[in-house]
């Protein structure tokens, strides 16, 4: 079962987690233990890259306009550091004394703090990248939105001509990120909502056609406009649909029935 | 992106260390 939601943010963790589980499993059996090697140096290679993480996370709060995860990154980030502090407490420890308990105790959980900063530090990024896909299919309903202006033949190709690019970039973006899911069930629902975005795209065109036709002619406006109306609301409908499914990280329990 | 390419050294630095905490471990197991 994925614990993980991305293929990246698995790519980072997943070894990182396991090694952790390793050593709280051996921790608990082997309560004491054998004494511990000098680990000065790879807490010290873990202090460098904790300042590292520090400083571009720092960079990238700063850089960026999204108030959520200027507000969700620097907990994470404390995290990390607070927790790197306790590898290095634990290191200094073993070095009086390699059988040192409170040492061990340092040490799994100064790992685990940094597992699951890291995580929420990746968490928190993810979000925010997600946010950005969302804004693109929100602009894609704003120019859905304005459908119903579009009554001359003129404004239809102005129309095509705008909603093109944007209804391009959100099918590139979620295409995109539905490859990225580990979640079969999360992943097929997004391809199925966008097939069906694609497939409405010239039916929407075509019934604003017909209302543009209907309205020179003054001949079966209702109808027109209501095929209309109808293509975009799927279309619409779908596009939530989207959104939702993008901002799910919980796993569908069905699925690993 | 900076910050996964800073996550994945941290990490990679992470599971190098508690792997050498686990194999002075291990013997005893």
């Amino acid at each position: 079962m994925p614990v993980f939601h991305t293929k990246t943010i698995e790519s980072i963790l997943e070894p990182v987690a396991q090694q952790v589980s390793r050593l709280v499993i051996l921790h608990e059996e082997a309560e004491d233990g054998n004494a511990m090697p000098d680990l000065a140096h790879p807490v010290r290679a873990v202090k460098v890259a904790v300042d590292n993480l520090v400083r571009v996370g720092y960079d990238t709060i700063n850089s960026s306009e999204d108030q959520i995860l200027k507000q969700d990154m620097p907990p994470a980030l404390s995290r990390v550091e607070q927790s790197s502090v306790l590898l290095l407490q634990a290191s200094e420890l073993l070095r009086a004394d390699p059988y040192s308990g409170p040492a061990r105790k340092k040490l799994i959980e100064g790992s685990r703090g940094i597992l699951q900063g890291t995580s929420a530090l990746l968490l928190a990024f993810d979000e925010s990248e997600v946010r950005k896909i969302i804004r693109v299919c929100k602009n894609v309903l704003e120019y859905l939105a304005i459908t119903e202006v579009v009554d001359r033949m003129e404004d239809l190709v102005t129309y095509v001509k705008n909603l093109s690019p944007v209804l391009t970039k959100m099918t590139k973006e979620v295409d995109n990120r539905e490859k990225e899911l580990t979640h079969q069930v999360h992943r097929d629902m997004l391809v199925r909502s966008l097939e069906q975005v694609k497939n409405y795209t010239p039916v929407l065109i075509s019934g604003v056609k017909i209302f543009i036709t209907a309205k020179q002619t003054s001949q079966g406006i209702p109808d027109a406009q209501s095929g209309r109306d109808y293509i975009v609301k799927k279309m619409s409908d779908e596009i939530h649909e989207i959104i939702r499914v993008l901002q799910l990280t919980t796993y569908d329990e069905d699925e690993w029935d | 992106q900076q910050i996964l390419t800073a996550a994945q050294a941290i990490a990679a630095a992470t599971a190098a260390l508690v792997k050498s905490a686990s194999a002075a471990q291990r013997e005893l197991v």
